[in-house]
């Protein structure tokens, strides 16, 4: 042990233990997640190769066998809990993303929660076995924020009871979904719906894109991988093109909207179920933020420690770098938000478990507030950590810009947060219309819950607005 | 002048009513700026594209007011003295570096006075002091082992340089001491200058 962090440690005023149980949430969920990470590190078969010294090509391939052997590991091992899962997963690819990803986090939520119970039987066992591996193919090459606005469609054809998708223009291919370019032979797809000569808007579809057993696309369909990006290098982000493909009627996820034999349609209840993948993915990317940036962090404040440059006082040896006050001043309150955003994300998971359950029921009221307070959240600790993760970085001198760091790895990774699930202008306007729709309510007198209720006061003037 | 919404800078509670004032100063100010150009005529996607750097600006006030929230009833559930201790540090630490970083909008706001800023930077640096002895620890309490670090440089053991050293010697380049490239074309080059 360095002594430097020996002696630091034991300069300590309190027991990091104790605040691990406080981050996990109890000492039992410590133990269990510790126990599920032995599982992992002291089993030979996933060790490998630093994937710093690996071709593209090569990382894809060791996450891909990686990923086969942790399923098959889960099932030994009997983890069946959502965030069981997460951690091995977490644990086995080392917080770095893998192909599989999007089947995990994606494909299978959705069949839970847009799914019929028909569908369900159909697809989910499947999917759960991994003769199905699914993607979430939703962002086109010229739309991704913007809903509204994606081209690929979904046209009804009621003489065979069929959706024909398309792809109508070079701009409508679906563009970066992780997974779809080579390990997938499934897609949720989100199409913009025609029936009887009407556009619905949006919708979702599972559609075949690979043969089951050869893994060759199928007819109609042209998918690929989009090629190298800052990073993700173990994932295959992939393109997909449809060329007037036909897809039987039941592979419309019909829990919440329904087209039926004829080609009616019948509305869902509210236009934001169907979003209901993307709030997940949401609050789960603000609690990655916390994950991501205090990794970044421990690497900064134990190098710091470690590492003696300069000098403070004329003759004396060098000190410690986490001496300088510049240096604690660049650190500490990013240490301060990590922990902050740690915080944040389990209140986001828990609200959202919370809010679904009670949608489940029926009960929408609390749908508007948690689809803005993912938007808003998710944008404001993603800027913040990936600005943070990038001085961590810069505080570890040269040796910060060498993949022997690790933070590197951790940026390139943590990123693209910034900008997927939702660009974060984007996402922050989406929450101003929530408060803007706020304020006016408590103006007209409305009672206001949750976050926002200190909007109250506004129609009582306790705010005075001067001009910004 | 000098009047302001937080008497005590110490007191988390006031420092969140203070984000919470200034949250709502800046959404009713962009919320206003929108409505009287509604009144004036303009289109509703118009008035909302024309004031939308101010809505972005007051939807990023109400985050922080959320984050700084959250984190100070969540120190409500700890227990632990010297852990709570220790996180209230840190707390303080978030909220008033948060308040130093945006002191515009707490001013203007009337919900600081500037005497009070001069203080903050000065508590600041105060906190730096008390967080220092406790930084290692506060970030073992994270527990990451040192693979999901993914490098040596955030080692637990701290032995940074020789595992370094001993990282750089696995890079694919250092498999041969000479590179084949040396003998394709560095040293035919040699041999015709």
């Amino acid at each position: 042990m360095n002594p430097d962090l020996s002696r630091e440690r034991a300069a300590a005023s309190f027991n990091p233990e104790t605040i691990t149980y406080v981050l996990d949430g109890s000492p039992e969920r410590t133990r269990r997640r510790r126990e599920i990470e032995n599982l992992v590190t002291s089993d030979p078969e996933f060790q490998h190769e630093d994937p710093n010294f690996l071709s593209r090509s090569e990382r894809y391939e060791l996450a891909i066998k990686k990923s086969a052997l942790m399923v098959q590991k889960m099932r030994q091992h009997g983890i069946s809990d959502p965030e069981e899962i997460y951690w091995f997963k977490s644990f086995v690819h080392q917080g770095r993303p893998e192909p599989l990803d999007l089947h995990l986090g994606m494909f299978l939520p959705t069949l839970l929660n847009q799914a019929t119970p028909e569908q369900q039987d159909r697809f989910f066992m499947p999917a759960w076995n991994l003769e199905i591996i699914g993607t979430y193919a939703q962002t086109e090459m010229g739309h991704g924020t913007h809903l509204r606005g994606l081209e690929t469609t979904a046209t009804y054809d009621p003489s065979t009871q069929e959706f024909i998708l398309n792809s109508p223009t070079v701009s409508s291919l679906k563009w970066w979904p992780g997974g779809l370019g080579k390990t997938s032979n499934h897609a949720v797809v989100l199409a913009q719906l025609y029936t009887q000569g009407e556009c619905k808007g949006l919708h979702a579809f599972i559609v075949p894109i690979r043969h089951m057993s050869t893994h060759e696309p199928l007819p109609g369909v042209t998918v690929g991988d989009i090629g190298p990006k800052f990073g993700y290098d173990e994932t295959d982000n992939g393109f997909l093109k449809f060329d007037k493909f036909r897809i039987p009627r039941e592979n419309m996820l019909m829990k919440y909207a329904q087209v039926e034999q004829d080609g009616k349609y019948v509305k869902p209840l509210s236009d934001k179920l169907t979003y209901g993948t993307m709030v997940f993915i949401r609050s789960m990317i603000v609690g990655d933020s916390a994950l991501c940036l205090s990794r970044a962090c421990t690497i900064a404040v134990r190098y710091s420690a470690v590492r003696h440059q300069s000098e403070i006082r004329a003759g004396e040896p060098e000190p410690q770098i986490l001496d300088f006050q510049t240096q604690q001043y660049k650190l500490f309150p990013l240490l301060a938000t990590a922990y902050a955003f740690q915080f944040v994300g389990s209140y986001m998971s828990q609200t959202y478990h919370r809010i679904t359950g009670d949608i489940q029921q029926g009960n929408l009221s609390e749908l508007p507030e948690l689809h803005a307070l993912s938007a808003g959240l998710k944008a404001f600790t993603t800027w913040v950590a990936s600005y943070g993760i990038e001085e961590c970085r810069m505080a570890c001198g040269g040796h910060g810009y060498s993949c022997s760091s690790g933070i590197p790895d951790i940026y390139v990774t943590f990123t693209p947060a910034c900008t997927y699930e939702g660009e974060n202008t984007v996402m922050m306007l989406q929450t101003a219309r929530f408060l803007f729709k706020s304020y006016t309510a408590a103006l007209s007198g409305e009672r206001l819950g949750g976050m926002v209720s200190y909007l109250n006061d506004v129609s009582s003037q306790r705010v005075q607005a001067q001009p910004l | 002048a000098g009047q302001s919404l937080v008497m005590d800078i110490n007191d988390l509670g006031s420092l969140v009513e203070a984000y919470k004032q200034r949250a709502a100063w800046l959404i009713v100010a962009a919320c206003k700026n929108v409505q009287s150009d509604l009144k004036r005529g303009k289109r509703k996607e118009d008035a909302w594209n024309k004031n939308s750097v101010d809505l972005v600006q007051a939807t990023e006030a109400h985050c922080h007011y959320v984050v700084v929230k959250l984190f100070v009833d969540k120190l409500s559930e700890v227990l632990d003295v010297a852990a709570l201790r220790i996180l209230s540090t840190l707390c303080l630490l978030y909220t008033l570096h948060g308040i130093s970083r945006n002191t515009g909008d707490f001013l203007q706001a009337g919900l600081l006075a500037p005497v009070q800023l001069e203080q903050i930077q000065q508590r600041i640096k105060d906190l730096l002091v008390v967080i220092r002895p406790n930084a290692v620890a506060l970030v073992d309490a994270f527990d990451y082992t040192d693979t999901q670090l993914g490098g040596v440089l955030g080692r637990y053991d701290g032995n940074v340089y020789e595992n370094m050293f001993e990282w750089a010697k696995k890079s694919p380049l250092n498999k041969t001491q000479v590179h084949a490239s040396f003998h394709k074309y560095l040293k035919p080059l040699q041999s015709k200058l």
